[in-house]
């Protein structure tokens, strides 16, 4: 099974100054419930 | 010929197994061929707007290996599966069993809620254990998005021109996973009555929960909004500036015609207002037999409508998604549609073979992997065809009588949402 997330986010061409998506994240990656896939 | 046949030794000897499985794929793929082109000639014989209907079927294409698997009758297979799985293990088996399949597939049998393997009747029961409290802490930080399921990333990144990208570069569209916006006959649609939204907020404290306005939840969770100013737009995000940018403001006549040639651009309902500065973003994440299969929600959001692809139960093992082009928009999957803080979100489980029903906590009237699954979606179809109108291919409900203040099923980050079970 498998789950897939779409989602709208800020952009980010602003990663430098704090504002757009960021992930937390790298492939292949074993993640627990909870865990940060990434921040705005 | 006469001592021949009167004195030559009979031996009677099984036929091979691997002779006959070839006998029986030989059989499957010659009935697939021979129903394959009769739906050709049935389509022939449609009328303009059933024969788009019907095409908007997708079909799997891909190597030998993906025809031979699409011959087979997977979902039959996944609810044999089940059947045989919800049949009670003998108590002196469970723990060995258990421990079996936990050393074959790396099960952490230390963080089960129950530990004692002996109330596991049966194998579904073990799969769709609960973990013990406090085994998976949230991020603290409230504007991380949480993974929704214990698993492994398969891929992620941003959707560009409304694809996302599979394994190794193959693509799927975004309208094929999630269904486009066209209008859902009532046939297909429903509103499905969900018990009214709360948040039960787990005191740091003590070991009791109790419900929270949405205010006090807000507060605790370090929110400068709720979720009903978040879905009545009436709140301002003052951290959301970005959304539109001054300098571009100009007068109202050129700003109306910069819109109107931006919505020529924009094609596709899932994409992001022309004038905001936001972006999609995708993450796929793939679940193992031995993982923890119930699923949470990543981030506090609202679920407006759910659509139903009855689909086929192909295995979405990172194997066949190497090798099956646009597989998840084959499989069997519910997809969830609504907002969060900053948009648009969607949160997509999709079935296969061995874990074949997906159930949603807050939605039950919801049934996958089901014998009437494919008859109603057939029915629904017909009656679109006759009522003139186009199957989109899913059964849709919306969840907006769910509450007086929120169009939709709130959900906080955290909180379990359903699960993926055997059979």
């Amino acid at each position: 099974s498998s789950i897939v997330l779409v989602f709208e986010a800020p952009h980010d061409v602003q990663k430098g100054a704090g504002a757009g998506w960021k992930w937390d994240i790298e492939k292949g990656q074993r993640v627990k419930v909870g865990q940060a896939l990434g921040e705005v | 010929l006469g001592a021949a046949w009167s004195s030559t030794k009979i031996e009677w000897k099984p036929i091979p197994v691997g002779l006959g499985i070839a006998f029986l794929g030989l059989l499957q793929f010659y009935k697939s061929q021979r129903a394959e082109k009769e739906r050709l000639e049935r389509e022939a014989a449609l009328p303009d707007g059933e024969e788009v209907a019907q095409r908007r079927r997708v079909r799997p294409s891909g190597p030998w290996q993906v025809q031979i698997m699409s011959t087979l009758p997977l979902k039959a297979l996944s609810r044999v599966w089940g059947r045989f799985n919800e049949l009670d293990i003998p108590y002196y088996l469970r723990v060995p069993g258990f421990k079996l399949y936990s050393w074959i597939f790396g099960v952490n049998l230390d963080e089960m809620a129950e530990p004692d393997l002996h109330k596991y009747p049966n194998l579904a029961a073990f799969f769709y254990r609960e973990l013990k409290p406090g085994v998976r802490p949230l991020d603290p930080n409230p504007a991380a998005l949480l993974s929704p399921s214990d698993g492994r990333i398969l891929q992620f990144g941003t959707i560009e021109n409304g694809e996302v990208e599979q394994v190794k570069g193959m693509t799927y569209s975004l309208d094929a996973l999630l269904g486009d916006k066209s209008t859902v006959s009532s046939a297909v649609q429903a509103v499905i009555p969900v018990k009214k939204p709360h948040h039960i907020v787990q005191h740091p404290d003590k070991d009791s929960e109790s419900m929270a306005t949405d205010e006090e939840f807000a507060k605790m969770n370090g929110l400068s909004y709720t979720l009903p100013s978040l879905l009545s737009g009436r709140h301002k995000f003052p951290d959301h500036k970005d959304v539109i940018d001054a300098s571009t403001h100009s007068t109202s006549s050129s700003e109306a015609k910069v819109k109107e040639e931006l919505a020529k651009g924009q094609t596709a309902w899932w994409m992001p207002k022309p004038i905001s500065n936001t972006a999609l973003y995708y993450v796929v994440i793939y679940l193992a037999p031995g993982d923890y299969h119930r699923f949470h929600s990543p981030t506090p959001w609202v679920v407006e409508s759910r659509r139903h692809f009855a689909g086929e139960l192909y295995s979405v093992s990172p194997y066949l998604q190497r090798t099956l082009p646009g597989l998840f928009t084959l499989n069997e999957r519910v997809v969830l549609l609504g907002r969060w803080r900053w948009g648009f979100f969607s949160y997509t489980p999709v079935g296969a073979t061995n874990v074949g029903s997906i159930k949603i906590n807050f939605d039950a009237e919801l049934r996958t992997n089901s014998l009437t699954t494919d008859t109603a979606a057939d029915r629904a179809a017909a009656l679109a065809a006759k009522n003139g109108e186009t199957y989109p291919g899913f059964a849709e409900a919306t969840y907006s009588h769910a509450s007086d203040t929120l169009m939709g099923h709130a959900l906080q980050r955290g909180e379990e949402m359903g699960g993926f079970q055997l059979g």
